[in-house]
C-alpha cells in the first residue's frame, strides 16, 4: 500500500499571469511527481499542489526564488491518512 | 455490519463492498420504490450498479453520479446519504414526492469502482480508471477527459502517465461507454449531474470550447438559484459559471457530452473542501456537505419539473 509519510500539499497564490505560467512549467517538470490539486490556471485561483517529501526542498526553493507566495495546507498527508483509516476502522469494529 | 439503512453509518467513509451492500439492503427495505440496475462493468468485471428510484413507468429521468474520480471520497459518501434521503422524503416532503411522481430518479454512487477499490487497497489518491494503457507503464484514463465531446482537445493530456490522460479513444473506458449507452438508450433524461470535489463550484457547460451554450442564460439563472439555496444551510461559499469561464479549458468532459445529447440541464458540482483537506476531507463533514448539496439539486430537480421540454 502506497504510503505518504512528509508529503505536503501546498497552497499557492499566483499574483500574475507570469507567475501562473512559472508554475504551469513547473507541472511539466515530471520528475518532481507533483500533483496539482488544482490546476494553475488563472491568478484569481489559488493552485493546490501535492509534492512529494522527496521533492520538498525543490519546489520550496523554486516558489521562493520567483517570489511566489504559498503556504502548508496539508503539512503530513499521511497523518490525514491515518487519522481517515483510525475513523474508519472504529465504525467497523 | 449494519442490518438495515437505518444502521448504517452515513457519518464514515465505506468502502465499495459495504456501499454495494447499502444499495441492496436499500433496494430490500424499499422495493416498491427502489431497483438496482447494472448498466454495465467496468475494467475490473466489477459491477456498475445505478440505483432507480421510481413510481411508475415511463417517465422521464434525472440522473446524478458521484466518484467518477475516485479519491474524491466525499461524494460517494453523499451519494449514500442522498439515496437514503430519496427514501426517506418520498411521501413526505411534497416537493420531492410530486417530482418522483413524475420523473425517475438515477443514482450511480460508485461511477468508477476500480479506482475506488484501489484508493482503499493501494493507493488513496488514485483519481482514474485502472484499465492499462498499451505501450507504457502507466495505467489509467480520467474518466472526465473520455467523452465525445471536443475529444482530444485543450485541457486534456495525451501522455497516459498525467492525472487529465483522455485516454486512445472517446468513451473507451467500459466506465464511460455504460452510462453512455445508458443515457442512449433511455432517450428522455432531462437533467445530468456529474458530482465531484472539491474546489466548491456549480458548472454547466461548455468545458471545450469558449462559444457559450444555448441555454447559458437558464443554465446561469438556475445555478445561482440552486446555489443560493445551497449556501442558506450553512453559508458555504460557491461559485458557478461555465467550466471554462469558471476554472479552465477541459475537452471531453461528461457534461459537454449530456448537453450536447440534448439533456438541457447538464451541470458539474464541485463539493467541499477548499483550503484545508482537499481530497481528504474529514469524515464528519460529509453530512453538511450532503445536506447543502441536496438543497441545490433539489432546486435543480424541481426546475426541471415546473419547466419541461
Amino acid at each position: 500500500k502506497k504510503t505518504f509519510e512528509g508529503d505536503q500539499v501546498l497552497r499557492i497564490t499566483a499574483k500574475n499571469e507570469a507567475q501562473i505560467f512559472l508554475l504551469k512549467e513547473l507541472s511539466e517538470q515530471e520528475h518532481l511527481g507533483l500533483d496539482f490539486w488544482r490546476e494553475p490556471v488563472h491568478e484569481s485561483l489559488p493552485v493546490d499542489v501535492y509534492v512529494p517529501f522527496h521533492s520538498l526542498q525543490a519546489v520550496r526553493v523554486f516558489l521562493r526564488y520567483n517570489q511566489i507566495q504559498y503556504n502548508v495546507m496539508i503539512m503530513d498527508v499521511q497523518d490525514l491518512l491515518d487519522d481517515e483509516e483510525r475513523e474508519m476502522v472504529k465504525y467497523r469494529t | 455490519i449494519p442490518r438495515s439503512t437505518d444502521d448504517f453509518v452515513y457519518t464514515a467513509y465505506h468502502d465499495l463492498n459495504s456501499i454495494y451492500s447499502f444499495m441492496d439492503m436499500l433496494v430490500a427495505e424499499n422495493s416498491n420504490l427502489v431497483s438496482k440496475i447494472v448498466i454495465g462493468q467496468s475494467y475490473e468485471n466489477r459491477p456498475l450498479n445505478v440505483l432507480k428510484f421510481s413510481t411508475g413507468a415511463n417517465r422521464p429521468g434525472i440522473w446524478f453520479d458521484t466518484g467518477i474520480h475516485s479519491r474524491e471520497w466525499v461524494t460517494q459518501a453523499s451519494g449514500i446519504w442522498f439515496a437514503k434521503k430519496i427514501v426517506t422524503d418520498y411521501g413526505r416532503d411534497p416537493v420531492l414526492t410530486d417530482i418522483l411522481n413524475n420523473y425517475d430518479i438515477f443514482l450511480e454512487i460508485v461511477t468508477n469502482p476500480d479506482g475506488f477499490a484501489y484508493t482503499h487497497s493501494r493507493d488513496r489518491m488514485w483519481r482514474k480508471t485502472r484499465k492499462p494503457n498499451s505501450g507504457s507503464s502507466c495505467v489509467g484514463v480520467d474518466p472526465n477527459r473520455n467523452w465525445d465531446a471536443g475529444f482530444g482537445g485543450g485541457g486534456s493530456s495525451s501522455n497516459p502517465c498525467t492525472e487529465t490522460y483522455r485516454g486512445p479513444s472517446a468513451h473507451s473506458e467500459p466506465e464511460v461507454k455504460a452510462i453512455v449507452d445508458f443515457v442512449k438508450s433511455h432517450g428522455k433524461l432531462k437533467a445530468f449531474v456529474s458530482i465531484h470535489s472539491y474546489s466548491q463550484m456549480l458548472l454547466y457547460p461548455y468545458g471545450y470550447t469558449s462559444t457559450p451554450a444555448k441555454d447559458k442564460a437558464e443554465l446561469h439563472e438556475l445555478a445561482k438559484k440552486a446555489i443560493a439555496s445551497l449556501q442558506s444551510l450553512y453559508n458555504t461559499r460557491y461559485t458557478y459559471g461555465s467550466i471554462i469561464t469558471t476554472i479552465y479549458q477541459a475537452s471531453g468532459g461528461t457534461i459537454d457530452w449530456t448537453y450536447n445529447q440534448g439533456i438541457k440541464y447538464s451541470y458539474t458540482f464541485e463539493l467541499r473542501d477548499t483550503g484545508r483537506y482537499g481530497f481528504l476531507l474529514p469524515a464528519d463533514q460529509i453530512i453538511p456537505t450532503a445536506e447543502e448539496t441536496w438543497l441545490a439539486l433539489m432546486a435543480i430537480m424541481e426546475h426541471t419539473r415546473n419547466n419541461p421540454y
